[in-house]
């Protein structure tokens, strides 16, 4: 999950 | 967070401020086409994700979109001057010479050095990240060089500046709240927050006390 929302910003 | 909506925002409003700058006055003094490229390959390499259809959340998606599109569009918009304001764009051309192989290169090998996987999409996340830290230099070089610029330009600038600042609170929040500490980011955040800082000051110290934009 952690490495899912790795780039989660724009 | 409220960081970063207010630095999406401003993110949005610079690229309208920007739009609406070259559109209304038709034409482009002081705009540095190179730093638009530069925004071009950065929001194309950073948003490859796109295409593997794992999308975070529909506002990701609909901003991802939105920033490939206007920063080709401007480009564009930009091109078409050479025809409509040929005056204008030659101005422009004479005076955006800063070379910009000289971020691209030293870009792509940070790149290969930082990043979090050694994959097409990782590396080209992380060149994108770089690249954006250092994208504004060639705007920055222009406007040192011709030593002041409109109104408008100085309020793209600050927004688009301003954007990845906020990004920084929203960095120690995050860092407190879901104990998330994405390196790269933070980094590359810092140093193009950095870039603009002597920006930042004159701006402050001028153009909002409504004195205009001129380089001592």
């Amino acid at each position: 999950n952690q490495k899912q929302n790795l780039h989660d910003e724009l | 967070n409220i960081f970063r909506i207010l630095a999406d925002l401003s993110h949005l409003a610079s690229i309208v401020i920007l739009l609406e700058t070259i559109r209304k006055a038709r034409q482009i003094d002081g705009i540095s086409l190179k730093t638009q490229i530069l925004y071009v390959l950065v929001f194309c390499t950073r948003y490859l994700d796109l295409l593997t259809f794992r999308w975070t959340s529909l506002y990701n998606t609909l901003m991802k979109f939105f920033f490939i599109g206007t920063s080709v569009y401007v480009v564009k918009l930009m091109q078409d001057c050479k025809l409509t304001n040929p005056v204008s764009y030659k101005d422009m051309m004479f005076r955006d010479t800063f070379q910009i192989k000289y971020l691209l290169g030293p870009c792509a090998l940070l790149a290969l050095v930082f990043n979090y996987k050694f994959t097409v999409l990782e590396l080209c996340w992380s060149f994108s990240i770089w690249l954006e830290s250092v994208a504004i230099l060639p705007q920055l070089f222009m406007l040192s060089r011709s030593g002041k610029a409109s109104t408008l330009t100085t309020h793209y600038i600050f927004a688009l500046g301003l954007y990845r600042a906020l990004y920084i609170p929203n960095w120690i929040w995050r860092y407190y709240s879901e104990n998330r500490l994405e390196k790269l980011s933070i980094f590359t955040g810092l140093l193009q927050t950095a870039l603009y800082s002597d920006f930042f000051y004159i701006y402050y110290r001028k153009v909002m006390k409504g004195r205009g934009f001129e380089l001592p």
